[in-house]
């Protein structure tokens, strides 16, 4: 028997290149 | 001569490969190819710890190496300048357009991930922390 290869998934926020500066709410 | 260097996919993040899976905040998983604007607000919308912000391309400058660029953002409506230095075919997440590179023929080359133009003016999906409280 073959194993299934694992999908890996990435979470939606790794999509997005950078934290900009937090600014006050 | 202009001298090409040959694609160096291994250097490149895995997630930008077109049918990548990528997983929402609520648990759906979408192709990387398939978000839209709507799965990012929504993601940061139940983000306990992210916030969606605007970023705008003010200008787009020459990098370090031959294939990088120096894009400088203003985020948000306190238009903080944030510059990032990355490779021509990096994709960013246009509002209400989708991926875009400033090389979008070598990110379709490399990633197989269909990008439009980024241009000066585009404004882009970021992220911010919340306030810690």
């Amino acid at each position: 028997n073959v194993e299934p290869r694992s999908v890996p998934v990435f979470p939606w926020h790794s999509l997005v290149p950078f934290l900009a500066p937090t600014q006050s709410d | 001569p202009a001298v090409s260097s040959p694609p160096s996919p291994v250097a490149l993040p895995p997630f930008f490969m077109r049918g990548s899976i990528i997983q929402l905040a609520d648990g759906e998983l979408k192709r990387v190819e398939d978000l839209k604007t709507e799965d990012f607000i929504q993601s940061a919308e139940i983000s306990s710890e992210l916030k969606i912000d605007s970023s705008t391309v003010e200008r787009i400058d020459s990098g370090q190496s031959p294939n990088a660029v120096v894009i400088q953002f203003s985020v948000g409506e306190l238009k903080a300048q944030v510059c990032v230095e990355v490779l021509v075919e990096y994709p960013f997440f246009v509002f209400g357009q989708g991926w875009s590179s400033c090389c979008p023929d070598r990110t379709t080359q490399l990633f197989e991930l269909s990008c439009a133009k980024l241009c000066v003016g585009d404004v882009c999906v970021s992220l911010t922390l919340r306030s810690l409280r």
